[in-house]
């Protein structure tokens, strides 16, 4: 029922985004297996506390006791006594182009995966389920690679200066202009770094006597920024329209606390896509409160800008609806360009003020020109203006293998969360065992996936996250959707109970 | 504490080591009912009341690492339905305790001091005192 | 492998899980006898 869309009007196209419940022995056994980890946890510390076992973290020596402590103990338990024991599933080098097949450095671990060892092998043609790459653009041949050569030959690689002194170059004004068309806003700003662009920014539009209302699962960057711009923050419920709209009535009737001011201006934060989630921003309902409550709004695109519209413009195109409602459009160049770095689009004076406030440009070099001219081209690509249809191509085939993918999950009876069509596809674990049993049987079955668990996750929401491409054939997703459902079965992971 | 099926996982924990002390065959059952009384809270106090911080790193620039489990649940809010029940339950334990003793005074009183030693942490006015 | 994933003990290492399986084992143990012995 919370996900039942209340305002169906201002949709163009049937909204549908389902959470199943985790059923409830799988919750209470969820709940016992961490029980039993967090004991042999504490076994384990004891054993070291005493000397009885080595050592293998980092901490003080003994010379050092007296100090402040360099190593919060008890905050590391988690990564000590849990992650430690499945962390071959992440951080696995690789030795190619993340692309729809990847090839992997073969480790292995002699203590448990304290220690890792190459053994020289490389595991090849890892199908690659794990990583962004919406539209396919991670490769190393084609005109976005010839072109990023091209421009490293002519330019160099860094920018040894800022946007504000002598790194402002042609090629970063040239994509400037091309994001803003792009985007169909009249100006906007890149910068080198997508984490950067959230939480330099956000200080420098807002402050103290401001409001930022944001969604309970945004991005670590927002939080960051808006706790760096010292406003009052208000978290609301994740894609919950009423839970918005009553934060945003509270703030305009009460204003701020104790002095009871009107806010000097309400910032509503929300991302396009929620990458752990799957889910899609209810962008209708979103501009219709913030129009209504007269707020400002901050959309941040990392994920859907590029994945999500008929034009690969993002959530707002995917919705049909104008640019210039959105008052901060945000996004990255990181998972549908094949390159790094973000940018900020609005109107033009909000593009002229960050230019001489925001942190980003004062203080870190600019974007490196190669990454610049990768982002141009593959954005020249989506928009059609390279003369060919690859653009539309891949756009079409992300949208087709993103509904095949989830719709086929879907029949073999695993919950899967979030919006239809979102190229994000967690797929529930649960229990902490299963995270690092279905990683490890899957890399079996050479398919590379990445698993979620507790704290990045509710303790009882442990999860697979599966990103589509443009670039995966009907073969490679056929090959997956099988080692899928023979691990699924394998690890009895099909739980749910829909009809 | 308010995620689904914890109250549940709670209230089964409870009664499987409940039912582990009375398969101990030299156990009587009012020594059992006791035993299941102190032991649950000695547990809850510990994990509730003593260890401070959180098993993980928060993105809160560690706001959190001085507060007690209890004092982070819900961001600090009393009265929410999950407290009530935290606070409900060791009453409930301790009611079926004294019964089963047959309100013998020796078990009366060692029931009553551990008892109180989760209750009395759990006061409002007691929010982030040492 | 169902029971190893469901009570987590496939992440410890082998000397845990023979802990945990002995304390379970004499847990149960004890539970059946006296519930036979009772009933």
């Amino acid at each position: 029922r919370q996900n039942a869309t209340h305002n169906p009007s201002l949709y163009k196209k049937p909204f549908v985004e389902s959470f199943e419940e985790t059923p409830l022995l799988v919750a209470v056994l969820t709940y016992m297996g961490y029980g039993i980890l967090t004991v042999f946890g504490y076994l384990r510390d004891f054993l070291r506390h005493w000397n009885i076992e080595k050592c293998h973290v980092a901490r003080e020596r003994d010379e050092q006791k007296d100090f402040v402590p360099l190593y919060q103990d008890f905050e590391n338990f988690y990564t000590r006594n849990l992650y430690m024991r499945i962390r071959d599933n992440w951080n696995r080098p690789i030795c190619s182009v993340p692309g729809a097949k990847m090839d992997l450095v073969e480790r292995v671990t002699h203590n448990y995966n304290w220690t890792f060892e190459h053994t020289g092998k490389v595991v090849k043609d890892v199908i690659n389920m794990g990583s962004y790459n919406y539209l396919g653009f991670a490769e190393n041949t084609g005109t976005c690679a010839d072109a990023a050569i091209e421009t490293t030959q002519k330019y160099g690689v860094g920018v040894g200066s800022t946007r504000s002194e002598m790194g402002n170059l042609d090629i970063h004004e040239e994509m400037e202009e091309l994001v803003a068309r792009f985007l169909g806003v009249e100006s906007s700003m890149t910068f080198g770094m997508g984490f950067a662009t959230n939480s330099m920014n956000i200080p420098a539009l807002t402050g103290k006597g401001c409001l930022i209302l944001s969604d309970e699962l945004n991005h670590a960057s927002l939080v960051l920024g808006a706790r760096l711009s010292g406003s009052t923050i208000r978290v609301f419920k994740h894609n919950n329209m009423q839970s918005l709209e009553k934060l945003l009535r509270d703030a305009i009737v009460h204003g701020q606390p104790r002095t009871h001011r009107p806010w000097k201006k309400i910032l509503i934060v929300v991302e396009g896509i929620y990458s752990m989630e799957g889910s899609i921003v209810r962008l209708p309902e979103v501009i219709a409160l913030k129009k209504r409550y007269k707020a400002y709004l901050y959309l941040d695109e990392a994920h859907s800008i590029g994945a999500l519209g008929p034009g690969g413009r993002g959530v707002v195109d995917y919705f049909g609806l104008d640019p210039k409602d959105v008052d901060i459009m945000m996004g990255t160049f990181t998972k549908s360009f094949g390159a790094a770095g973000g940018y900020i689009g609005g109107k033009k004076e909000l593009i002229d003020y960050l230019r001489s406030y925001s942190h980003s440009a004062l203080y870190a070099t600019s974007m490196s020109p190669p990454v610049a001219q990768q982002i141009i081209t593959s954005m020249k690509i989506i928009m059609g203006e390279d003369g060919t249809t690859l653009g539309a191509d891949r756009l079409k085939q992300l949208s087709e293998n993103t509904n095949y993918f989830r719709r086929r999950l879907r029949e073999m009876g695993f919950i899967i969360y979030g919006n239809d069509d979102s190229p994000v596809v967690p797929l529930m674990l649960y229990m902490p065992a299963k995270i690092g049993a279905f990683g490890r049987e899957m890399l079996k079955r050479n398919i590379g996936t990445v698993v979620v668990g507790f704290p990045a996750t509710p303790i009882i929401e442990s999860r697979a996250r599966f990103c589509v491409s443009a670039a995966h054939t009907r073969e490679m997703l056929d090959t997956a959707l099988e080692a899928i459902s023979e691990v699924g079965d394998l690890l009895q992971l099909k739980y749910s109970r829909r009809e | 504490m308010n995620s689904r099926g914890i109250w549940l996982t709670y209230l089964l924990l409870t009664v499987v080591l409940h039912i582990v002390l009375l398969s101990i065959p030299f156990l009587s059952v009012p020594l059992v009912w006791t035993l299941t009384n102190v032991i649950h809270n000695l547990a809850m106090y510990l994990f509730l009341h003593t260890v401070k911080g959180t098993p993980f790193e928060t993105p809160d620039q560690g706001k959190a690492r001085l507060l007690t489990h209890w004092e982070q649940m819900d961001y600090g809010v009393q009265f929410t339905s999950s407290r009530k029940f935290l606070t409900i339950s060791p009453i409930v334990l301790h009611i079926l305790a004294s019964f089963y003793t047959k309100y013998d005074a020796t078990h009366f009183f060692i029931n009553t001091c551990s008892l109180l030693t989760v209750l009395i942490p759990k006061l409002p006015q007691l929010h982030g005192v040492r | 492998y169902q029971y190893l994933l469901i009570t987590g003990i496939y992440a410890l290492e082998p000397w845990e899980k023979s802990i945990f399986n002995s304390v379970l084992f004499s847990a149960v143990a004890m539970v059946v006898y006296t519930s036979y012995v009772f009933v």
